[in-house]
């Protein structure tokens, strides 16, 4: 039996939205610990990795008796998610050899209880092995500044240079009509620690990427106030969304390099 | 000129 009650649905319902135009079908894997999700875009330039853990205080309850994993096509559970109420509690509930995932949504007055299932597919998907690497530079910044950049530079051009430096980050785009740049640099007098940008430096980097991916996972923005940014020349980047109580949504993006 | 490098490039084992 795996049941897993989540306070907050409307967390669940952003996650989703946040992947379900790059992914189409994931596998929830489940195990005592809590629920990932991994999952790569069809072109192979893009890779989710979801991390929700048992023991944060999101979950109310929490129960897997033993490993499974629970295929699901995303455009799916979108529209099931969109049936809660933004402050409904969730429970997710699957036999031990599922073949189906039922969702249970509790309004904050316990005077409606909806209760939905979905049939469950088989997703014949490797687990890719991400090596736990130091990054030669992790930026901290408001996620909503991050997402404006991407937004901004994504008018002029499809890839953007991101040029991690002592002084701060500089993002800049060149396209066929016109060019663009935006330098952060580091702020140490905002009074709040979400509004700060930050820059842990070992080694300067610069490296381009496709704005096209990057435009599409700051569709998690709403999950956090601050993304995380780690690069190593020539390696992915890292986008992380923190999910407090719950855990963290990263995104892995290859480079795009000069031949 | 750009090229997009693959991600299996990295995390395939």
């Amino acid at each position: 039996m795996f049941e897993a009650k989540m306070l907050q649905s409307s967390v669940l319902k952003k996650i989703i939205e946040s992947l379900k135009d790059l992914f189409a079908d994931a596998n929830f894997d489940c195990s005592s610990s809590g629920i990932t999700l991994q999952d790569m875009d069809s072109s192979h330039v893009a890779l989710c990795y979801l991390k929700l853990r048992s023991d944060e205080e999101g979950f109310e309850d929490y129960r897997c008796d033993r490993n499974i994993t629970l295929g699901v096509n995303l455009g799916l559970m979108s529209k099931i998610l969109k049936c809660a109420g933004n402050d409904d509690v969730v429970t997710l509930r699957a036999e031990d050899e599922p073949n189906i995932l039922t969702f249970i949504f509790d309004s904050k007055n316990s005077e409606r209880v909806s209760k939905y299932d979905i049939k469950l597919m088989e997703i014949d998907s490797e687990l890719l092995g991400i090596p736990d690497t130091d990054y030669s530079c992790v930026v901290k910044m408001p996620s909503h500044e991050f997402q404006r950049i991407c937004s901004n530079l994504s008018q002029l051009g499809d890839s953007v240079t991101i040029d991690c430096h002592k002084e701060g980050v500089d993002f800049k785009v060149a396209g066929e009509q016109g060019s663009g740049a935006i330098k952060l640099k580091q702020t140490t007098s905002v009074d709040k620690e979400e509004d700060q940008v930050t820059v842990q430096l070992n080694e300067p980097v610069t490296q381009s990427f496709a704005l096209k991916f990057l435009c599409a996972f700051t569709k998690a923005t709403s999950l956090s106030d601050t993304v995380n940014l780690s690069l190593t020349q020539d390696t992915p980047v890292v986008v992380e969304y923190p999910i407090a109580q719950h855990g963290y949504l990263r995104f892995y993006l290859a480079p795009k390099i000069e031949e | 000129q750009l090229t997009q490098l693959d991600l299996l490039k990295y995390f395939k084992e």
